[in-house]
């Protein structure tokens, strides 16, 4: 373990409590796509079933439960308890163009042709392009509450950050793992114009709102 | 130095 990724795994537990309350307190999903949030519980799912076989320590499994149970929990609300509230007119990115290349992806790329590894791999591509939808649906209703724009932030400061983590432990360990570091630059990537307009606007005060 | 052995990230 390493600050890095100390810091990168609790903003990542930030994101996903900040996006749960939004939606709890507010008892409204507006501006926020289901679909990213069935595909985030799709990628804890698939990277995370390793819970019932191997046990890394107290921190890991806690944490993955963590982010499972609200994986699940927010697209509970979004699809169940506030359905209501869901913008599906905006929501509308064709998510089987993320899914069927992840999975030919993960099939033709991996470090093991095994049924967990698949899994896994499947899991790392998948985050990758997770959050497209989420974005899609931003430049599509042209503006975004400032409270989603801190849980968009802080979603993708984590990976930026296992950026920093996988440098600390090829330099210090030696481990490198390419499929993860590629496939976490091109997820941290996706984030830059949001980075921007995050920090040129939403830190100004100011709302984000995209040249429609 | 694949990562079928380090599943120790989240």
């Amino acid at each position: 373990m390493n600050i890095f990724r100390l810091t990168g795994d609790l903003s990542h537990l930030a994101a996903i409590i900040i996006l749960l309350l939004k939606i709890w307190k507010t008892r409204s999903c507006a501006g926020i796509s289901g679909k990213s949030q069935i595909l985030f519980a799709l990628v804890f799912t698939t990277r995370y079933l390793d819970l019932f076989s191997s046990f890394i320590s107290l921190y890991n499994t806690v944490m993955k439960v963590i982010y499972i149970m609200c994986a699940y929990a927010t697209v509970y609300l979004i699809y169940g308890k506030f359905k209501a509230t869901y913008d599906g007119n905006h929501d509308t990115f064709r998510v089987e163009f993320l899914l069927i290349p992840v999975v030919l992806l993960a099939v033709l790329i991996n470090h093991a042709f095994a049924p967990m590894e698949i899994l896994w791999t499947f899991s790392i591509y998948l985050e990758s392009v997770a959050i497209l939808p989420q974005l899609f649906m931003i430049s599509k209703t042209g503006e975004a509450e400032t409270i989603t724009t801190h849980y968009l932030f802080f979603l993708g400061l984590y990976r930026t950050l296992y950026l920093f983590n996988w440098i600390w432990r090829f330099y210090f360990e030696g481990f490198f793992d390419l499929i993860a570091v590629v496939a976490g630059l091109v997820q941290t990537i996706l984030y830059c114009d949001f980075f921007y307009l995050y920090i040129t606007k939403v830190l100004k005060g100011k709302k984000l709102s995209l040249p429609a | 130095p694949g990562s079928a052995t380090n599943k120790d990230e989240l």
